[in-house]
This record gives structure tokens, C-alpha cells and sequence, in this order.
């Protein structure tokens, strides 16, 4: 399996620093409450991933940061980091390439910040370039704009979109 | 590279007509050009549930529905393995019945790929390697692992 | 209670006449597997009340007449009638305009009826303008385009929809 | 006439706030004018769960939005009560525990009106004074009244 862990800190309704384990191959259950804070994970993980505030249910980023609820503080800022395997090496490339170090890790991890004011990627806990993301997803064979995720009440998207749209989907395969 | 494109179009219909009728028990399905020969037109999809008469996509159910999205998300798939699926709630429209039939596919993929499925439906949560709840209190998430038997 | 009974004949996916007596007041709860007909009911009644084929998931008005299924014979009509309970006069008024022949019913029924060529509205079984199913609704304060109709899937719409005509919700109130 | 848009305005939003605050058990809701003042502007819905901060519209859950949804509906029908209403499968993104609050809402409305819902929702079909069962063969629906207990 690919994906590790999920860190949410500040994002949304995950005030308090959560991580989500998903090491396990096979399938993994997310249940709760309505309002509970679902679907905010799923949004904390394509956030890392780069999708905009408004596939994020938000206006902008900065309503990504945890708002303090009813009587409590607001974070300063939302951060979300995933951890990847790497024992197979396929991210080697990419580390060799960004740290230039020499280190090998067994896992690397891709996050990204959000505060009032600014916006930032990160790999291996430094900022980088939005570039370094797309290539480690690319590595991945991920990528939020893809069908291997499907939002709340999107199911049926492909079925409600337009020909043409549907059309440049087997374009894109081809 | 239009024999590219009819390639990749005929093998996608044959994965969403295979899974279409995994999950509706027979019936037919395939995709096909609005215009025939003409790979920049639309691309149609014909879904005809079991003892039914094929009929506009927009006249099938609620549910109906659901099952066509998710045997054509999940030929794209077939075309394209990912490591991870996220599915938030894609079971909302279906029955108890339907439900499991979509857990069931699920499982299919589940030993190549890291599944993740947020699910009102307790059953499907059964069928998991693993269950996370999350809950709400004064504004804050929390999650913990969950066992069920 | 007002509505008495929907009866579906030829109509989507009820060929054989079907009478649903709704006459109860309180909860009536229709269940069903996906793809029974359940949504193929209230799609019946919104058609008497003079929806358009859009509204109604068909393309034209041909497309609600029963299709015969796999292997049967399509039905040559679609026809759906409401019966609606008269004892306490309050349709009488438009009985007499429109019949003129002094009877006094203790139920009136609207109808609609598609074949693949026409379209007809029926009044105590009578064909009638479109006019007279709009008074007979509108005596019985019900209308397909207010809220009291909710079809599947739309329950959100009013969330969704543009706070200008949200706003033209409360000048057809006031 | 500004002034009966507003005291429309008022009333709608006040009984949209209670039905709001009897199905999320607090929390508080409002409507209100887009620019203050211009009743040609947009109506805004401004929708607090309990324990929560208020925040835009779309960042409310699955749940939650259905939830408001159906307070802002039926405080159209306070205003303006029709003797039939027809619910298709409204409770798709409840969770159980909300589905019976909506069920016990409707109950409210039960003794004036007529109530049609279709539910995949067991306990839903256990509220209702009657229970009609659809099913279907060969492409042909049938009717059934079923007696739940
Ligand atoms: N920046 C933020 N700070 C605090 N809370 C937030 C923030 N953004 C969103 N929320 C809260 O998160 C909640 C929605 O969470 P989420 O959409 O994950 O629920 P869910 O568990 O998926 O529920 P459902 O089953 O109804 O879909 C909302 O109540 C919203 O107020
Ligand atoms: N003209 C027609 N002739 C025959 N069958 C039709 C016709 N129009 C629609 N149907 C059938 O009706 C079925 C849909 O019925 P309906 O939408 O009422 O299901 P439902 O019980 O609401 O299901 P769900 O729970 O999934 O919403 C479709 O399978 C469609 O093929
Ligand atoms: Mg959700
Ligand atoms: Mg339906």
C-alpha cells in the first residue's frame, strides 16, 4: 500500500493534530455522525493534493483554518501533511533530486500550510514548489482530478455531465 | 489516432458493461459516440437494467443511476489503476440490497488498492479491514479506531 | 383529507390500471427497491398537475407512456387520473361552470392522458382545458411549482439556487 | 410595499430558526437581505449548528445542509400550508438519528395535512398511518398495502 498516514492539524473542524492511520491494503471505513467531520478528512487529503478552496467547500483558504467553534480559539493556521511509502524506492528520484542529501527514506511526506496570509507546499518538512506535489502524485499515480476520488454527492457527476466532457475523459485515456 | 481513440472507447464499454452487470444482475450497457464516426462528438452512455426496455438515462431511478456512475467510475479504473479510492457516501441512493452488491465490487478491488469509504451504512462498514468514527464535540473532531464484529 | 386516490394506467413503469388510495390524512410511506416505481408515483401526480416532460425525466411526453419492458407490448396511452374528495362543496363552484348540469359530487376527478400523437386534460372524466385543472388546484391550494413537492434529489435545490431567486420566494408570499 | 416584504421576511425567518432549532437540538438560523436595506438583493440563509462557529453555507456537512434545507421548506408551508405533501427519499444523507428527527417533524404536520414520503428508512415506514410496498416485475411496477409493526 501507498498511502500511511493522514495528519490533520488546524484543518477544518481537526483542531487538535489527528492522524489517521490507512496503512492497510484492503478497505478502510469512516462512520459517524452527520456534521461529524467526514468528509472534512477527505478534504484535508485533496487539499495536500492541491485542489482549490472551492472543490474544498470554501470560499478562500483561509476559511480552511480551524475557526475556533462556538466559544473556542481560532488556529493560526491549517496543516495538513500525508506520509507516503517509499521501501520500494519510487520516490527516490524526486528525493534525491529536491534534498540533494543522499538520504533514502522509507517513507516520505507531502503537506501543505495555510495561514491567514500565505499558502505553502511542503516535502520532507520543507516548503517547495506545487511542482514537487505534482510529481510525487504523478509518481503516485494519483491526482485529485481524476475518478479515483469521488466527493459527496458527486457520484452521479458523470452521469449529469455534458457528452463532450465525458468524450475528452476516454481523450485523456487515449 | 482515431484507432487509438475506438480502442480505448471499446475496451472502456466492455470493463462498464461487465461491472454494470455484476451489479445489477444482468441487464446491458455500453458507450458509444453521439455521432457515429465522429471521435470529437459526444459520448453516450446506454444503460438498460434487467427485464427493461432501454430508455433515456435520465428516466432510470435514483439508484439506477448511482449503479451506472459507479460501474463506469470503476471501468475507468480498470483502464487506469489508482492505489487509493476515496468514496464519500456514493451509497446514499441505494437500497439495503443494492448497497451490499456495491460493497461486494468494492472487495474486488480491495487487495490491490487502499479503499477508503465513508458510509452511513453499517454493513458496509463490516465488510472493512478497518473502521474509524468520528465524532463532533463543541466544534472539534475527533476519530478512534473502531472494532466491529 | 383531500386527495383520494392516484390511479396510473400506461403511465412509466405501470401498465396495468393502479389505484393508490391516499384517502387517509396523516403519514402514508411508499417503500420500494431502486427501480421499483416509488419516484414513477409522484412523478404520476405532478403530471396531472401539469408538469412538463423535463420535470418529469423524460425528453417528450411520448416517453411517459409504458415502453412494454423487455419483451412486451407498449402500452398505446399513458392516463392518469386524482380523485379528489368534493363533500364539502369546495370544488363545486367550478363543477357547475364547467359541467352545467347541476350535479353535485361527493369526489371530482382531474385527469391527463398522452398518446404518441396528443395530449389531453380531462375534467369528471370529460376533456377540458388546461385552465380548469389550474382552478381546480389552485382551490385546493396546491401547485406543482411550491414547495410542497418534493422530487428526489432536491431537497438541497433551495440551498443551492441563487439568493435572487430565493429572494422572489417571499415577493410571491408578500 | 417594503414594508409586507419585510414582515414576510421576518415571519419566515422566524419559523425557519425553530424548525431549524427543533431539528439540529439548538443551534440557530436566520434569513436575511444581501444588501441591507434592498429588498430587489438576494435572501441569504445563515444557518449555526449548535456548538459551532456560523460559517458559509457550503462548508456545512452532507447532513447539515439537508437538514436546513427542510427547516427553510416547511417554514414555507407555515406560511402558506398545503393539504398534500410529497417527500422523495429527503432523508438520502441523514444519519439514523436525524432521519427520526425529520420523521417526528413530519408527525407535527401529520394531523392537518397529508404526508407522502418515500423512504428507504425502515423507521420512517413505521411512523406512517399506512404503507404502500412497490415493487417490480419484468419492467411492470405493482402496488402492494403492507401492514408494518
Ligand atoms: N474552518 C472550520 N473550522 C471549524 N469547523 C469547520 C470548518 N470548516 C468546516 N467546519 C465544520 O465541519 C462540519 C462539516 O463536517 P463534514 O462535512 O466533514 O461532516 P460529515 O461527517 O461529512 O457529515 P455528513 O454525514 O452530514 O456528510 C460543519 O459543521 C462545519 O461547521
Ligand atoms: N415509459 C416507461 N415505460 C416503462 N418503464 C419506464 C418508463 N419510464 C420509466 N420507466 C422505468 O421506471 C424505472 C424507474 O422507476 P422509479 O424512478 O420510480 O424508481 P424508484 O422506485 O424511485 O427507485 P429509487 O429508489 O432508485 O429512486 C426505470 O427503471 C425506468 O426504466
Ligand atoms: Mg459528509
Ligand atoms: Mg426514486
Amino acid at each position: 500500500s501507498i498511502l500511511n498516514n493522514l495528519i490533520l492539524r488546524g484543518f477544518k473542524s481537526f483542531n487538535k493534530k489527528t492522524t489517521i492511520p490507512f496503512q492497510k491494503q484492503g478497505m478502510t471505513a469512516i462512520i459517524g455522525e452527520n456534521g461529524s467531520g467526514k468528509s472534512n478528512i477527505v478534504d484535508g487529503l485533496t487539499f495536500v493534493m492541491g485542489q482549490r478552496s472551492s472543490k474544498l467547500r470554501a470560499n478562500k483558504l483561509s476559511q480552511l483554518i480551524y475557526n475556533g467553534g462556538e466559544d473556542g480559539t481560532p488556529a493560526d493556521r491549517a496543516r495538513v501533511t500525508v506520509t507516503l511509502d517509499n521501501t520500494d524506492d519510487r520516490f527516490s528520484g524526486i528525493v534525491s533530486e529536491v534534498l540533494e542529501n543522499g538520504e533514502n527514506p522509507d517513507e516520505i511526506t507531502i503537506g501543505r500550510k495555510v495561514t491567514q496570509n500565505s499558502s505553502a507546499y511542503k516535502f520532507m518538512g520543507k516548503n517547495c514548489k506545487r511542482s514537487v506535489i505534482d510529481d510525487v502524485l504523478d509518481e503516485a499515480n494519483m491526482d485529485p482530478s481524476r475518478h479515483h476520488i469521488v466527493n459527496q454527492g458527486k457520484v452521479t457527476e458523470i452521469i449529469n455531465m455534458s457528452s463532450t466532457n465525458r468524450r475528452e475523459i476516454i481523450d485523456r485515456l487515449a | 489516432k482515431k484507432e487509438k481513440f475506438y480502442s480505448t472507447m471499446e475496451e472502456l464499454s466492455e470493463y462498464f458493461e461487465e461491472i454494470f452487470q455484476k451489479l445489477f444482475d444482468g441487464g446491458s450497457a455500453h458507450l458509444e459516440l453521439s455521432r457515429e464516426g465522429d471521435i470529437e462528438s459526444g459520448l453516450l452512455i446506454k444503460a438498460n437494467p434487467p427485464g427493461k426496455e432501454l430508455i433515456v438515462l435520465d428516466s432510470l431511478s435514483g439508484g439506477e443511476k448511482t449503479l451506472t456512475a459507479i460501474a463506469f467510475i470503476f471501468a475507468l479504473q480498470e483502464m487506469n489503476p489508482a492505489p487509493v479510492y476515496v468514496m464519500d457516501e456514493i451509497d446514499a441512493a441505494l437500497d439495503q440490497r443494492r448497497s451490499t452488491k456495491v460493497a461486494d465490487l468494492l472487495d474486488e478491488y480491495s487487495s490491490d488498492a487502499q479503499l477508503i469509504l465513508i458510509s452511513h451504512n453499517e454493513e458496509t462498514a463490516k465488510h472493512a479491514e478497518q473502521v474509524f468514527g468520528v465524532t463532533m464535540d463543541n466544534g472539534q473532531s475527533e476519530v478512534l479506531s473502531i472494532k466491529l464484529n
